[in-house]
């Protein structure tokens, strides 16, 4: 069995260099990802956040 | 060249007739085989016609075609079974009450084998359990599955494993690395006479599709596109109705009654939004409030697949607080979900058994597709009792929406659909809390 979740979220400003940010894994603000694939997951355990 | 071409004698010299003979033969073969495809593919139209005529004329609706998937030949083999009549075999089969004694050594080596943790199981005494079946919807012992304490976070749905997770966009979900399918056809199209419920799918599917150069990964992340694009499509064309305002069309810019706001004041007691009000963090909103454009900012869609295994704990809670609008239920066939499966069949997941839940959370859309499979077929949700799955009814069911739709006018859709009235009418859905439970997979 499968569950599939699709959610709005926001999705965070793109950051500037001048802000001192340096890559793509950086967005304030917006939604990220706590997991990776293949992570094995047990209930209330954060997929990710705002 | 010019004496080359003056001088060069042409000598012309008759095909062999056998060759010709051959080649015309070959052409005849040729005609005769696609005039015989095209008259058998001609009457199996006819003669599905003369079926359906014949069921409407002693009123029973339209028989559907059994959709084959392409793939390799173990999902040709399996495309043969009667999967849904396994499935439910199978059930049977766990529901049958084991030996009192054969009980603990049973399921102890069921335990083993799957990797089943007994300490958390609530009831200590297995023999409690009459079989394998009620052994499998387990319940765990309270506290053993704590919530995470970020109020902004999304919480997982059940035990599990995440086999994939990114961004949507131009509404295509990437089932496994370079599968994908429309969000179309996994929640099912926008449908005008429905609550005035707006899915992402139909504007987004709309658009163009994207190329594979566009798509890159960021981590384990796959993102289909640079975000830019999405801006187009984000906003109000997708947005489900606000919470505590009417439909998007009757929205406009109206203002609370003194009733209305009495209303909310009762709603916000009767949810009991107050812990989660004292700890919703920074922007100091209830759940239930939608975020305001200014804080909200530009968004997108993600996905997250989250796969059971079959030892795995296997009731469902829900990742957010959020309301679920309406429920589509798909009666689909039930192949196998395993990870194996996923990769060597394309579109699995909106082939198979699935029950969409949709609704909106703070941040805007929000939808939960628990996807049946063979040996786990019957979807529950604790708050829909009028929903089967994996029934010898469902059919039915299928077939009075499709009857339903064409006496509408309206084309089938290929679920059924049922929307939630909630605790008021102001709600207009059922609230669900982060980690409350809300239903679970039964075997068979």
């Amino acid at each position: 069995s499968t569950i599939v979740l699709v959610f709005e979220a926001p999705k965070g400003r793109r950051p500037s260099f001048d802000e001192g940010f340096t890559g793509e894994e950086e967005r304030p603000g917006g939604w990220r990802w706590n997991i990776e694939k293949g992570q094995k997951l047990k209930v209330g355990q954060s997929i990710g956040h705002v | 060249l010019r004496s080359a071409l003056g001088q060069t004698k042409v000598e012309w010299k008759p095909i062999p007739v056998g060759l010709g003979i051959g080649f015309l033969g070959l052409l005849q073969l040729y005609r005769v085989q696609a005039r015989e495809k095209r008259r058998i593919e001609e009457e199996e139209v006819r003669t599905q016609e003369r079926e359906d005529d014949e069921s409407e004329k002693h009123g029973c609706p339209k028989k559907r075609k059994r959709i084959r998937p392409s793939g390799p030949w173990q999902v040709q083999i399996m495309s043969t079974l009667p999967l849904k009549a396994l499935s439910r075999l199978w059930g049977r089969f766990n529901e049958l009450t084991i030996p009192y004694y054969l009980r603990v050594p049973g399921f102890r080596l069921y335990s083993f084998i799957f990797g089943v943790n007994l300490d958390e199981v609530a009831e200590p005494d297995l023999h409690v359990y009459p079989n394998l079946a009620a052994f499998f919807y387990r319940t765990l012992k309270p506290g053993v599955r704590p919530i995470d304490p970020n109020p902004n976070s999304i919480v997982s749905p059940a035990d599990g494993k995440v086999i994939q997770f990114g961004t949507i966009e131009h509404g295509e979900v990437e089932q496994v690395k370079g599968v994908t399918y429309s969000l179309d056809a996994l929640l099912g199209s926008r449908r005008p006479s429905s609550s005035g419920i707006s899915t992402p799918t139909s504007e987004l599917a709309s658009r163009p599709s994207v190329s594979s150069q566009d798509r890159h990964s960021l981590g384990d992340e796959e993102v289909i596109r640079e975000d830019e694009e999405f801006a187009q499509v984000n906003g109000i064309s997708y947005t489900l109705p606000n919470l505590f305002s009417g439909p998007a069309k009757n929205r406009g810019d109206k203002k609370d009654t003194p009733k209305d706001q009495s209303t909310k004041s009762q709603l916000s007691s009767e949810l009991d939004v107050t812990a989660e009000l004292a700890r919703s963090g920074p922007t100091s909103q209830p759940w239930w409030a939608p975020a305001t454009s200014k804080e909200k900012g530009p968004t997108a869609l993600y996905y997250c697949v989250v796969y059971l295994a079959p030892g795995d704990y296997h009731r469902f809670h829900s990742p957010v607080s959020w309301v679920v609008e309406s429920r589509r239920h798909f009666a689909g066939e039930l192949y196998s979900v395993s990870p194996y499966l996923q990769r060597t069949l394309p579109g699995l997941f909106t082939l198979n058994e699935r029950v969409v839940l949709l609704g909106r959370w703070r941040w805007g859309f929000f939808s939960y597709t628990p996807v049946g499979a063979t040996n786990v077929g019957s979807i529950v949700v604790n708050f829909d009792r009028e929903l089967r799955t994996n029934s010898l009814t469902t059919d039915t069911a299928a077939d009075r929406a499709a009857e339903q739709a064409a006496n509408d006018g309206e084309p089938y859709s290929g679920f059924a659909e049922a929307t939630y009235e909630g605790a008021s009418a102001i709600l207009r859905g059922h609230a669900l809390t982060r980690g409350e439970e809300m239903g679970g997979f039964q075997l068979g």
